[in-house]
Formats: structure tokens, C-alpha cells, sequence
């Protein structure tokens, strides 16, 4: 089994899905926290998304897509999150 | 589940930089060239026009831009997002661009530490005009800084942003006549300045060679332009063969670095690893980043495994990418990507039958042929023969430099030293 993601592996890896569209905008009540079963499937958008492996848990080529300089700019536009959900 | 495009309903869009890099290497001219290219990517297979404007009106805003500067994308530092820009749209920053000032800005560089700013401008255009990121590997719009995209004088899109951005804008129609009438192509920017062409920078002309009657000291291709160098003194010709003045520029107030006592150069060429041009005098050589030395410059000749007493030419062979020195009736093999002499070298020249065996300079053209240039005459070899074209050696002044022309005649003002 894959090791489990450090707690500020998991840190940053929410705030860059949020960043990037992946996942929706933290909710005001609840901050940055997100169900297991939402963030595996950001994780699994981003890294199709990124030509990686799709397991849907922060491994190490996730991590390290994550730290590779890049665009600003969402990958996913606002709401697909949403879309997706429905 | 992408939304409806955003994209410009005008076809002719301006564009600015607004604020440079402050502690960047590259001159202001090479990051206005740079976008011009990266623009230009766009503007080559779509209808879209881009001219460069200098008031604060300008479509596509372009800043150098370090933390939060208050557009919702703050910077990060070195690393992390490097860019953005703004889709098309009504609010007053659509197609603004931004680039981090704190990443290591660099063109055409070995350092793998840098980020290429014309692969990271092309990018970031393709969304100033209206293309969102997307998935495939080979796609400019991929989201992730995967390094140089190469020449920006010869990048050309991947197919699939071809598409995506034909499907916003069309193809653009072949040039004819009347649409260069009505959408003028605007005038190409050097990626190097200007040598200074106005009257008060010639000297005395009593110490300026003429052009037309000169014996070339050295001739390179540099970043696809030919530069002619006699004495103190250099002409420049534009990709198309154009003289960009018929009177010559000053070496040392182009060149910057090169000693003021230095009267002439032996060689000089543009390395094909690290586009980083050479010259060559003596047992010495330079080594310039555009138009500026290199720290820790001149050194020996030695470094290429040359004997003292310098070289006569030099240049770079496409057919194989290795670089020929020739001095006398000699020449070696060198690779500029492993910095090694090739085994079995010198060699008794020529290599190229028909083409003298001891020349002025030599070089390789757009037109993927090899130029050798010796007194007044110079010999064409097309690219992979060995042997030199029919019809040469031809005249260097008349092909070349607009010499024997009456319009050439008519504008040359001035005496020259050889009382023409």
C-alpha cells in the first residue's frame, strides 16, 4: 500500500486542486475540508488532467506534477467541479 | 463542460510591455522581440493582427509583475505559477498579461534553472486570446512549464492548438496583394538592438571602410542575420538580404565588450549549443550573450584545441551541426555540444571542392546553404553537397552589400576612403 500522504503533503495538495478548479472554493463553515471521497476524485481529474497515473492518492509524481512551475490560471473552469458532481 | 469561448470580435489587436524585468540579463529589446515572437506564433495562422503600441490604451497590457499585485493571481516566488493572462472579454484587463518577475527570465540559455520566457509568452498569449488549458502532452496549453520550445524565429504550433484556435478565429487567408494592403504586416523587431545608423554616430569618413570594395574580415550568420565585419566597423543585412544601413556601425558601441583597441576580428560565429556568438582574434576569443561579453573573457584559443596563431573562419555546418575552423590551408572538426575537437584533425583543406582553401570567413544561410566568402568574391555550397554551386565564385559587394546599383549609387552619400 501506497504510504500515507504527510499532513502538509495534504495541506498543499487541497489548496492546489482549489487553486487549479479541481476542487470547489473551501466552504466558509467548514474551511479547506473536503470529503475522502471529493478529494480522491480531484486528484484523479488532476493527474488525467497531467498525463499521470490515475490512482486518485497524493503519491510522489503527483506531488511532484504539483510542485513543476506552471500557469496560473485553472485548468478546469469555474463550476465544473459542481458539474461534475450532478 | 468547458464554457462558451471567450474571444476577441476585433481583428487587430495592440499590445505593450508595460513594465520590464528588473534584474534580468536580457535587454528591453530582446523581451519586446521576444513578445513580438510570441504574438507572432498566433498571428501566423489566424487573422489576428498584433502592432505594438506605446501609450497605456493598449489591448494586451504586458507587466513583469512580482507577489500580489492585485489581480486575484498573486505570484509565488521563484517556482509555482511563473504567469497568466486574462481572457478576452469587456473588462478593462482582458488580455492582460503578467510574468513573474522573480523567476530566472531567460532565452535561448543553457541554464537549466531558467524559464524560457518566449515558451512561457506563446502560452500565455494563446490564452490573451481566448484558449483555456487542456490535457494533451504536446499542447503549448498545457498547463506546466516543460522547458524551451526552441528558435522563435522557426517555432510553429502543435496541431492540436492550430485547431482550438482556428475554431475561434478561422484560418488565416493567404497573403495576397490586397490583404497585405488592408492588414500590413507590421515591421519585424530585431532580437538584437539597433547599431546605431544615424549620421552623428559615423566617424570621420576618412577611417571608414567602404562596403563595396572591402575585404571582408569576417562574415557570421547571427540569429539569421548576416553581419559583415571589415576593421572597426560592421554592416548588417536583415533575414531577407536587406541592408539595415548602407553606412557601417561601430563595432565596439555594438559589441559591448570588446576591447576599444581591437581594430579588426579574425572570425566570428554564432554557436549552434547555446546561440552564444564568438569572435575571434589572435589567440583570443569572446564569448557574447547578445550583444554583451561574457564575464571571464578573453580566453586562450586553446579551449578548442586550437594551435596559437588563431583562425581565419569559422562556422557551423548545418548538414552535420559541426563547426569548421579553417586557418591557412587547415581545418578542423569541433562539436559545439561536447566542446571537443574531433579526432583526426587538422586536415588539409578544402573540404568543399571549388571553394578556396584559404579563406576570409565562411557561413551558413536560411536558405540552408553554406557561404565562403575570400577577397571580393564568395562561393555558395548547397546545403549537403561538397562541392561549390555552379556559377561561383560570384561578387560579394553586388549580391550582398547593394553595391552596383543605381538606387545604391544615388543614396551612398559620402566620399568613402576609395573616392567613390
Amino acid at each position: 500500500a501506497a504510504p500515507a500522504p504527510r499532513a502538509e503533503d495534504l495541506s498543499l495538495g487541497v489548496e492546489w486542486l482549489s487553486r487549479f478548479g479541481y476542487l470547489p472554493p473551501a466552504d466558509p463553515a467548514t474551511g479547506q475540508l473536503q470529503t475522502q471521497e471529493e478529494l480522491s476524485k480531484a486528484i484523479t481529474a488532476m493527474q488525467q488532467f497531467g498525463g499521470l497515473e490515475t490512482t486518485g492518492i497524493l503519491d510522489e509524481a503527483t506531488l511532484a506534477l504539483m510542485k513543476t512551475p506552471r500557469c496560473s490560471l485553472p485548468d478546469l473552469p469555474p463550476g465544473a467541479q459542481a458539474r461534475r458532481k450532478r | 463542460q468547458t464554457p462558451p469561448p471567450t474571444k476577441w470580435s476585433k481583428r487587430n489587436l495592440s499590445w505593450r510591455v508595460r513594465t520590464f524585468p528588473r534584474d534580468s540579463p536580457m535587454g528591453r529589446d530582446t523581451v519586446r522581440a521576444l513578445m513580438y515572437y510570441a504574438l507572432k506564433v498566433w498571428s501566423d495562422i489566424t487573422p489576428l493582427n498584433f502592432h505594438e503600441v506605446a501609450g497605456n490604451t493598449a489591448d494586451i497590457q504586458i507587466d513583469f509583475s512580482k507577489a500580489d499585485h492585485n489581480d486575484g493571481y498573486p505570484f509565488d516566488g521563484p517556482g509555482g505559477t511563473v504567469a497568466h493572462a486574462f481572457f478576452p472579454g469587456d473588462h478593462h484587463t482582458a488580455g492582460d498579461t503578467h510574468f513573474d518577475d522573480d523567476e530566472a527570465w531567460t532565452f535561448r540559455s543553457s541554464d537549466a534553472h531558467g524559464m524560457d520566457l518566449f515558451a512561457v509568452a506563446v502560452h500565455e498569449f494563446g490564452h490573451a486570446i481566448g484558449l483555456s488549458h487542456v490535457a494533451a502532452p504536446s499542447s503549448i496549453m498545457q498547463p506546466y512549464y516543460q522547458g524551451p520550445v526552441g528558435d522563435p524565429l522557426r517555432y510553429g504550433l502543435p496541431y492540436e492548438d492550430r485547431v482550438r484556435v482556428w475554431q475561434l478565429y478561422g484560418v488565416r487567408e493567404s497573403v495576397s496583394p490586397t490583404a497585405q494592403l488592408g492588414t500590413p504586416e507590421p515591421e519585424e523587431p530585431p532580437l538584437l538592438p539597433e547599431p546605431p545608423n544615424n549620421r552623428s554616430s559615423i566617424p570621420p569618413w576618412k577611417d571608414v571602410p567602404h562596403r563595396c570594395t572591402a575585404h571582408f574580415d569576417a562574415v557570421a550568420q547571427i540569429r539569421g542575420e548576416a553581419f559583415f565585419f571589415k576593421g572597426k566597423y560592421f554592416w548588417r543585412l536583415t533575414r531577407d538580404r536587406h541592408l539595415v544601413s548602407l553606412q557601417p556601425a561601430q563595432m565596439h558601441r555594438f559589441w559591448r565588450g570588446l576591447p576599444l583597441h581591437l581594430d579588426s576580428v579574425d572570425a566570428v560565429y554564432e554557436r549552434t549549443s547555446d546561440h552564444k556568438i564568438v569572435f575571434f582574434k589572435g589567440d583570443r576569443y569572446w564569448v557574447f550573450k547578445d550583444n554583451n561579453v561574457e564575464e571571464g573573457y578573453p580566453r586562450p584559443v586553446s579551449d578548442f584545441s586550437l594551435p596559437p596563431g588563431g583562425i581565419d573562419a569559422v562556422f557551423s555546418w548545418a548538414h552535420n551541426d559541426r563547426t569548421y575552423f579553417f586557418k591557412d590551408q587547415l581545418y578542423w572538426r569541433y562539436d559545439d555540444h561536447t566542446r571537443r575537437m574531433d579526432p583526426g584533425y587538422p586536415v588539409q583543406g578544402p573540404l568543399w571542392r571549388g571553394v578556396p582553401s584559404m579563406l576570409d570567413d565562411a557561413m551558413r544561410w536560411s536558405d540552408g546553404a553554406s557561404y565562403f566568402f575570400r577577397g571580393q568574391e564568395y562561393w555558395k555550397v548547397l546545403d549537403g553537397e561538397l562541392e561549390a554551386a555552379p556559377g561561383y565564385p560570384q561578387s560579394t559587394a553586388r549580391d550582398w552589400l547593394v553595391c552596383g546599383e543605381p538606387l545604391a549609387d544615388a543614396e551612398d552619400v559620402g566620399p568613402g576612403p576609395q573616392g567613390r
